[in-house]
């Protein structure tokens, strides 16, 4: 039960920050309908940016956790190997939603 | 696929294709589909498919990558596999990328799936499978055992393929797996490449709305992609529809009007008609079952089941002594992949099988190793009853493939509500197409060589929606996914199972309906949604937003009640004495229309449309209520099930409606 296995780290969103030429955030924060998410416009690079730096910070709380994704154009989180205790102690943290187990799924 | 694209009346007169142009798969005008990116989230891409072609005539026939796509092609893998070159995509196949990190990235792949190709490279052949079918090439020549049904189109011929690799195949290629982490890395990259529309033919949660997969696919619905799901292949079982989010189309499988019959005759005269694609007779032969046809000292406790050694650890289960010049009865079930029985027959010399279900199933037409036909698992006990006598024969009659049969019913596999995460406040699956003996083009190194092959799932089914997704967008490109899965429901017909469409067990069956897309090109009213909408809904049906954003949102006027959620469906999960919910509608014709509001269905129920006319003006939305009202007649703690339908003399928006009451104070 120690042995560490992947686990999804969901953050809470983070707040839209003002960027030059004015608020932008990614897709979550769009309205109904939305237009799609370029990565390559510097205020969503300044977000992911931003996004990924709360992410990398959330897992340095806890020692030892081996990231293996990051997300953030349609998730807010990442994909790291813990232990159990170390999922645990993420989950606590503020700022995390939630700490899923990796599961596996198959073709329909 | 050969020929649901007739079966969906996308190839008529008025028909979606013509609408858009003509399928056009090999002239370099505009046609269906065109330019819409289809983002296929599966096992991977077999790129030589004629369906992925930019060429016609060794001429290009797409130009370039649609405005604003991002996507590239893998890189081949320097080590230990050479299955991949980037210059493999073109400007049909416009990405192809891999996820592989759960398993141990390459070097976990190569140890535990040695088989299994280091790139985008199909080894299962599903990936392939549901990328063809969503958007594959307009008139595919098919060849090998399946030529004889002729051609194969996707269901958007002219849209672009991004496939994204995440499942990893068995080395039988009778299913792939892959894990959740992969999964939402591969759904954020076909967001960030700017996919849209996303078709995901693979499992999921049945319980939780924010299961990571299920929240990535909130915001990717957030970002303008369309989202069509499987419904899941646990049927007929009630309660094993997956893929709860309301802001997904997910999607139930139903049968088609291609009919491929067969039968065997018995040498007791008796004559069981089944499915088949024996493309030659064979018979009279001896017949023996699957039992008797036991290699000695075998044990894999599975009575008349015909296993092949690659399924037995290594050890046939059938004996060639007992075998050799004989039909073979065997039983469908376990895990094996219903192919490998005949393999198993066909290995120990045997001449034919007779495939009998082990309960009520889906009959499937597959391309099998000897002449096969396939019965209900109620001709089960004559036939082998006949088999067990002494010198008991049996004649395996040429299938006879045709179109025009009686159809859609719903797939016996086909996953159903009610579903478990919401408690009956949302109704799942949202709607139901072709998904059942479905032609499309497959890998080979999976599918026995084949580079076409029939597959049977939901898996099949959400492609159709996803290439319907895409025609639609391309015909209405100022529609929202939830404009186009709203069109989609709205503008549904019923299956043929026989019970009425007030009848909860039908609307948990096919959802809204079975897809038209014709009428949903032109439905007349939508039901729009978005994040805020979506965020309100969570508020009332989970734990997992904050309570100062509920707060928020419900000041700002939007109700926590899942049941209110502006889809084109009405769960409500537990009618304690009176509800009442809203929706609104936004009118996306071109002229003003006053629509009127009938009801059927809901026995015993109060039901009050208020108002019960609105007239929009085109662009505009108007909004009602519908008001239940527990009655002394009402039935109480079952499903009772309803229509509500908005007629304007043109369109016909239709909502299924399905509810469990209770008289106030009164226990569950």
């Amino acid at each position: 039960a120690a042995q560490p296995q992947t686990y999804i780290v969901q953050m809470a969103p983070a707040p839209v920050v003002a960027y030059e030429g004015g608020e932008k955030g990614l897709a979550s924060t769009k309205p109904r309908g939305g237009a799609k998410v370029d990565p390559a416009d510097p205020a969503v690079e300044a977000y992911s940016t931003h996004l990924k730096g709360q992410q990398r910070a959330a897992l340095a709380k806890v020692k030892g956790g081996k990231p293996s994704y990051s997300y953030v154009y349609s998730f807010n989180g990442f994909a790291a190997e813990l232990t159990p205790a170390q999922a645990a102690e993420l989950e606590a943290q503020p700022g995390v939603v939630s700490v899923h187990p990796d599961e596996a799924v198959e073709t329909d | 696929t050969s020929s649901t694209e007739g079966f969906l009346g996308l190839d008529s007169e008025d028909g979606l294709w013509a609408q858009l142009g003509g399928p056009t798969g090999g002239k370099k005008t505009p046609g269906a589909g065109e330019d819409i990116v289809i983002g296929v989230i599966d096992s991977g891409i077999w790129p030589e498919v004629a369906s992925f072609s930019d060429r016609s005539d060794k001429k290009l026939v797409y130009q370039g990558k649609p405005k604003g796509f991002r996507g590239t092609c893998a890189s081949a893998e320097k080590v230990g596999d050479d299955s991949w070159d980037a210059n493999l995509c073109n400007n049909k196949l416009v990405t192809a990328q891999y996820f592989n990190a759960a398993w141990g990235g390459n070097e976990g792949v190569a140890q535990q799936l040695p088989w299994e190709f280091l790139s985008p490279r199909d080894y299962n052949g599903h990936g392939t499978h549901t990328a063809s079918t969503a958007g594959g090439n307009y008139g595919v020549d098919v060849t090998g055992p399946a030529a004889p049904f002729g051609e194969i189109s996707g269901i958007a011929p002219r849209a672009r393929i991004a496939a994204y690799k995440a499942l990893w195949s068995v080395e039988d290629g009778s299913t792939a797996t892959g894990y959740t982490s992969d999964m939402v890395a591969a759904i954020d990259k076909a967001v960030a490449d700017g996919v849209d529309v996303i078709n995901y033919s693979v499992s999921g949660s049945s319980t939780d709305f924010l299961e990571p997969t299920e929240a990535a696919f909130l915001n990717a619905a957030a970002a303008g992609i369309f989202v069509a799901a499987s419904a899941g292949n646990s049927g007929p079982d009630a309660g094993t529809v997956a893929h709860p989010g309301p802001w997904l189309t997910t999607v139930a499988a139903g049968t088609h009007d291609r009919t491929t019959t067969g039968a065997v005759v018995l040498g007791n005269g008796a004559r069981y008609e089944g499915v088949s694609l024996s493309n030659a007779a064979v018979g009279p032969a001896p017949v023996i079952t699957g039992a008797a046809a036991r290699l000695s000292g075998v044990s894999i406790g599975a009575g008349a089941r015909c296993y092949p050694a690659s399924d037995n650890n290594g050890k046939p289960a059938l004996d060639p002594a007992k075998v050799t010049g004989k039909i073979v009865l065997c039983e469908r079930g376990g895990d094996i992949a219903r192919v490998n029985s005949s393999r198993a027959v066909a290995e120990a010399g045997g001449v034919g099988m007779i495939f009998v279900n082990a309960f009520g199933n889906s009959l499937n037409a597959d391309f099998h190793s000897v002449p096969t036909v396939h019965l209900q698992d109620t001709e089960w006990s004559a036939i082998s009853a006949y088999a067990a006598t002494a010198g008991a024969t049996a004649t395996i009659e040429k299938a006879v493939i045709a179109n025009g049969g009686t159809a859609p019913f719903t797939a016996e596999f086909s996953s159903r509500g009610p579903l478990v995460a919401g408690n009956g406040d949302v109704l799942k699956p949202d709607v139901i197409a072709p998904g059942q003996d479905i032609l499309a083009a497959v890998a080979p190194p999976g599918q026995g060589g084949m580079d076409f092959n029939l597959m049977s799932g939901t898996s099949m089914s959400a492609p159709h929606v996803a290439g319907l997704a895409a025609l639609l967008q391309g015909l209405h490109p100022d529609w929202s996914p939830m404009a186009i899965k709203s069109a989609l429901m709205t503008t549904g017909s019923d299956v043929l199972d026989g019970e009425a469409n007030t009848d909860p067990n039908l609307i948990f069956k096919q959802g809204a309906g079975h897809v038209q897309p014709t009428s949903a090109a032109d439905p007349g009213l939508v039901y729009e949604s978005g994040v805020d909408d979506w965020t309100a809904f969570l508020c009332g049906s989970t734990r997992s937003v904050a309570d100062a954003a509920c707060d928020d949102l419900e000041a700002g006027g939007r109700s926590l009640d899942p049941s209110d959620l502006n889809t084109p469906s009405i769960g409500i999960g537990l009618l304690d004495g009176t509800q009442t919910v809203t929706r609104t509608v936004k009118n996306v014709d071109d002229k003003a229309a006053t629509y009127s509001a009938t009801v059927s269905g809901l026995a015993g129920v109060g039901v009050t449309v208020e108002p019960s006319t609105l007239t929009v003006a085109p662009g505009e939305t108007a909004s009602y209520s519908v008001t239940f009202a527990v009655g002394e007649e009402t039935q109480l703690f079952d499903y009772l099930a309803g229509q509500l339908s908005w007629t304007d003399g043109t369109h016909t928006v239709r909502s299924p409606i399905v509810l469990r009451a209770k008289q106030p104070g009164d226990e569950d």
